[in-house]
């Protein structure tokens, strides 16, 4: 007789801890610096607040315990939703179409529920939001079979300063530092490198102190929540938004809740949908939305959606980054034009750094990016590697020396795509599905890149003829 | 003002398909057909019953749209639990510690969800439990806010055949078939290696049929189910333990709930975590279980886990398989002792095919496969192609030609993990983590096999010789 059960999501994503990255305690150390850093630097720059990010690691009590703490000066978390933003999987503030870090609801759960089953301790959280005049300060575990958390102890207590904002979370876990601290340190370089107007400071278990200074005070345009596009929609997110809207008519909702749908447009569509543009939304059929959805994808006058919502890094950023991190002779940075890939728009963003400091390897170093979060592990699944490897190593293609380089060669190539949808290949946010429309542009970046190294490697080969004579 | 909210997993995975494999029109008629495939195959050879499964893709009403329909002989579906079975994500009957496709309660799930959102239509259900003597039939769709089915239609019927049992399960939804079909194609032929003694039969949109026939009535042994190990333990899951157990005291419990502790290992156990033999177990602190899990995993006299719970093909179902569908000249086959990761026995087999109708190739043809799953995508991420490349190419390893194979050549290589716990690297099912015990197993396991294909070329070229003289 088979054994029918439900679960929830805590129990399912307790049970397979290793799709979201905590498949031991190598990766569970730096999988939970991770999600705590990119909470707290969506908590900041998202907001156009300078970050400034302090990371602990500390051995606490028993052989191959710590302490991980992250403090940031970010937009807080009302207190309201503490317990549940870390103690209930699928909880989150960004389920709305913006282009941030965070996008499942499930990062510092997953680092809650690793440490609750390692450790027994519950998360310990603090918090002033923007605005508030206290200090907030919950100690939370995770009900795994409920979903739902466990209020250990709360409590509040005036600020100090009244114009501190931020928050601090401090986790205590088994990890594997000898294994995990070199992917760790890398991680930090890297996004040092992406965010090179955060001021991070980590210390490290064995006592050394790690301190990336604030390189520029310019910060990229914060990202927009920006409306769905036709070409994103099915039956079922149509439901959904007519379920939410106040829009009277049909003709109305489209023009309203769609992006890239004006009044000539929406008649047309309707007219294609055989729906009289009258029709209040909330009684149309299934058949009829099904006719919608086949209307928006066959009429062919739906203008692509806008980019002007995300938020790429910018040129000048990301060759301030380069430059103070890999400290290269010549750096040089694109940022492409928006493009598109299943109703959501995005850009990619490519950098270039050369010689100067940077070792001469057998390979370039790829530095992976996707929405301003470093990608260290999976390299060889993910569509940047694939780009590379055929630019490098494909018989119908040019290869690296018909831009006067040979290898071993010192050479960096950053790629950062920023969307409202990123096809990540896992929860674990380490890789990205090779979609054909990022790929090339991903190859039109770097070609334009690899241009410009050219010239510079010709014209400095030059100088050196010059001045050898 | 940030926007809180919950979500559930139904609109989780709805989101976020592509972390499925339903990431667009292609890979959706791809994975539906895996999905009900391996339901089928999960009821029928885990309850050693000879599979017989008919697939059908039948164009429907639009361009683009088509209807799937997988029937088995399998131990059917109690109608008590079918709504939820079609309707519930995160729901099976496959939430147990035993061998099996299924895993994660939310495969079927998947493609109601992506076909309810392409065409509005719901899944259809038959099905006959053992035993009963009605077809029991319900119209589902899912209520995707609140993660319960809504039933359209039910009901039932006298069934003709008192002997009858199974299920048929059909899907409307929109498909690729164009260019999705050549990866059908091999699906089908990969699952007929595996599973030689099912009959499949299948017939596509273009009116072509398939006929796999049976080539043996031999059963692997079915999979049991097995306890937890106690080097696969941690905080959670004795707590979870400890709410179902009825043993009365902690030592009781250790004995009964989990495998590989007897007495003696038991006291020793409970002496190193410094609790008493007659604790009541539900009298544990969080403290007392934290010290029971370190002593799991510092004392060293617990048995390995034993693996005969496991369900492996076997090597003379492998070689059959091999033979059918490939038609070599020579085949081979290996299933190794159980080993074991984190808590969890797994036993890896492989198998060998040269010549015959094989054809040549510059690199071997890989077939994976995990809980007899065959894993078409994601190969380079997979820890076979791993073990395969490093083989192959590394300098300091022993490389083809050592074993008398020169490329091209017309070798085909299959590799077979079973487990209670397969290391996938994401929810899709495509790819198999790279943990090091595993490749040392197929490591292990492909030169077996390639010492025995030596010998063969050997042999036959020592004939040829003798031959031409
Ligand atoms: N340091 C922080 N500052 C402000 N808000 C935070 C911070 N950390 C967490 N939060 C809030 O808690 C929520 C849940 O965080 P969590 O990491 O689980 O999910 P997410 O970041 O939304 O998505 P993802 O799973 O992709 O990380 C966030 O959406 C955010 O609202
Ligand atoms: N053809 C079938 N015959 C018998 N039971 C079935 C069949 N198809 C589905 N089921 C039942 O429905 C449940 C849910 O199926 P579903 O595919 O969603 O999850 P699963 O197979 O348990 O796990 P996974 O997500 O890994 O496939 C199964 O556990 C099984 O009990
Ligand atoms: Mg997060
Ligand atoms: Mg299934």
């Amino acid at each position: 007789v088979a054994e029918f059960k439900g679960i929830s999501p805590a129990q399912f994503f307790y049970k397979n801890k290793q799709l979201a990255g905590f498949q031991n305690r190598v990766r569970a150390l730096y999988q939970t610096i991770r999600e705590l850093v990119e909470n707290a630097l969506d908590a900041t720059d998202t907001h156009m607040i300078l970050p400034t990010i302090k990371v602990d690691i500390t051995p606490d009590g028993e052989d191959g315990v710590f302490r991980i703490t992250v403090e940031d000066n970010g937009i807080g978390i009302p207190p309201e939703h503490i317990p549940n933003a870390f103690g209930r999987v699928l909880y989150s503030s960004k389920y709305v179409l913006r282009q941030t870090r965070g996008t499942f609801g499930l990062g510092v759960k997953m680092a809650v529920l690793y440490a609750q089953s390692e450790t027994g301790s519950p998360v310990e959280v603090y918090s002033t939001p923007i605005g508030r005049k206290r200090v907030f300060h919950y100690k939370i575990k995770i009900d795994i079979e409920k979903n739902v958390p466990i209020i250990l102890e709360e409590g509040s207590y005036p600020s100090g300063d009244a114009r501190w904002h931020g928050t601090r979370v401090s986790i205590r876990l088994t990890g594997d530092w000898g294994r995990a601290k070199n992917k760790i340190y890398e991680y930090f370089k890297r996004t040092a490198i992406i965010v090179p107007y955060s001021e991070i400071v980590f210390s490290d278990p064995e006592g050394n102190i790690f301190y990336f200074e604030r390189a520029t005070t310019k910060l990229p345009r914060p990202p927009r929540v920006t409306k769905p596009h036709p070409h994103g929609a099915d039956i079922e997110l149509i439901n959904d938004m007519i379920k939410n809207t106040k829009a009277r008519t049909i003709k109305d909702f489209l023009i309203k809740e769609f992006q890239s749908i004006g009044e000539v447009t929406a008649r047309k569509i309707l007219e294609l949908a055989g729906i009289k543009p009258s029709t209040p939304p909330k009684s149309l059929k299934t058949h009829q939305i099904e006719r919608l959805v086949r209307a928006f994808r066959s009429f062919k006058g739906i203008r692509p959606p806008r980019g002007d919502h995300l938020s790429p890094i910018g040129e000048d950023i990301i060759k301030i980054g380069l430059k103070a991190i890999l400290k290269p002779e010549y750096v040089d940075a694109v940022t492409r034009r928006p493009a598109v890939h299943e109703g959501h728009a995005f850009i990619v963003e490519a950098g270039i750094a050369y010689g100067g400091a940077i070792k001469s390897s057998d390979t370039p170093l790829l530095l992976r990016y996707a929405n301003k979060i470093p990608l260290l592990y999976d390299e060889t699944a993910d569509v940047s590697y694939k780009v590379l490897w055929k630019i490098s190593t494909s018989k119908d293609r040019l290869d690296w020396s018909q831009y006067e380089v040979s290898f071993p060669a010192p050479i960096a190539v950053l790629v950062h795509i920023c969307s409202t949808k990123i096809p990540y290949k896992g929860v674990g946010k380490e890789s990205i599905a090779d979609v054909p429309e990022i790929e090339r542009e991903i190859e039109a970046a770097l070609r334009h890149l690899l241009r410009g190294l050219k010239r510079y490697l010709l014209k400095k080969k030059k100088e050196m003829e010059e001045s050898s004579r």
